[in-house]
């Protein structure tokens, strides 16, 4: 699974993924990519996101509408809410995965319960960072 | 005038013993590419939601990544492929599930967003409204790369019934039919 989200000049956030699913699934399965709200999700009032781990448990969980639900409703930082929902109530699930996200001030979150996660993302101030591992 | 962009390249069991250093160097090579495609579009004053799509195709199009070329296979040995986005000004989106035949999905999602009253479409009617739409279509065979092929033939020979998470090979091996972990694959 690949993804983006970004924050335009203008204040506006967009999110985005692609997938090819998993190795030998049969019956037309679908995971959470596709699924607005559950591996995909924008809002300028709170954040982009864009997911990439265990379908299923993304869509049981409606996971990136509900962080930005936390963020909206709960005045959760993203950080928080993003770490509440990967880091705790996905693997309480007994999925796994991680996600990328952005809020409306420019914070980042690329939080993930996996062993790695291909990751990276640049700033308007410079600021670049590329990484695989933890 | 602030604007920054993040992307992913999936996550799962990345084991440093079976990452060489030639391998890495493609991965970040790969990642820098799409940073800098959404970047460029960032810093002329472009969209976050033209930067998002342009970011995805160059991930799409590198064979490294489980999208568009280089997708995994399916068990009839098929390459099925799903895509979203969406634009946080107005909430409006637009997703295509099991697609087979559009080069880059990530555009026939934004052709569902923005040239259609729908936000999701699946199988042969989406690459339909893709085609209709502009977006390129291609064979199926464009979406081969031996190493995922491979990988759906060593699956098979282990056990038909179970299906391979991209994400966590260790996890996700799912069990048989009746097992309460089956209804996950």
């Amino acid at each position: 699974t690949v993804g983006c989200v970004a924050l335009d000049m203008y204040g506006n956030l967009a999110a985005g993924t692609s997938t090819g699913g998993m190795t030998n699934k049969k019956f037309g399965r679908v995971g959470d990519a596709p699924i607005i709200g559950a591996g995909t999700y924008a809002n300028n009032a709170t954040c982009a996101i864009s997911c990439t781990g265990w379908g299923e448990f993304y869509i049981r969980l409606v996971m990136a509408k509900t962080i930005s639900d936390r963020m909206e409703l709960a005045h959760q930082s993203l950080k928080d809410a993003s770490d509440e929902m990967i880091m705790k109530q996905l693997g309480a699930l007994g999925g796994d995965g991680g996600m990328i996200a952005i809020d409306k001030d420019g914070n980042i979150a690329m939080p993930f319960n996996t062993e790695g996660m291909y990751r990276a993302y640049i700033t308007s101030e410079g600021k670049k960072e590329i990484k695989i591992y933890k | 005038k602030k604007f920054a962009l993040v992307i992913h390249g999936g996550a799962g069991t990345i084991l440093k013993s079976q990452m060489t250093p030639e391998k890495e160097k493609l991965y970040t090579q790969g990642l820098n590419d799409a940073l800098t495609a959404g970047n460029d579009i960032l810093a002329k004053g472009g969209t976050a939601l033209d930067a998002v799509l342009a970011a995805i195709k160059v991930l799409e199009d590198n064979p490294l990544f489980n999208a568009g070329k280089g997708a995994v296979f399916t068990n009839e040995g098929r390459n099925e492929m799903d895509a979203a986005i969406m634009d946080g000004s107005n909430l409006k989106a637009g997703s295509v599930a099991g697609v087979t035949t559009i080069k880059n999905p990530i555009t026939a999602a934004r052709a569902v967003m923005d040239k259609s009253e729908h936000v999701m479409m699946t199988g042969k009617g989406a690459e339909k409204f893709a085609q209709q739409s502009g977006c390129t279509i291609v064979d199926p065979s464009y979406f081969f790369t031996k190493e995922r092929w491979d990988a759906l033939q060593k699956i098979k020979a282990e056990d038909s019934t179970k299906t391979l998470l991209d994400h966590d090979s260790s996890k996700a091996l799912l069990k048989q039919p009746g097992n309460r972990d089956y209804k996950y694959g």
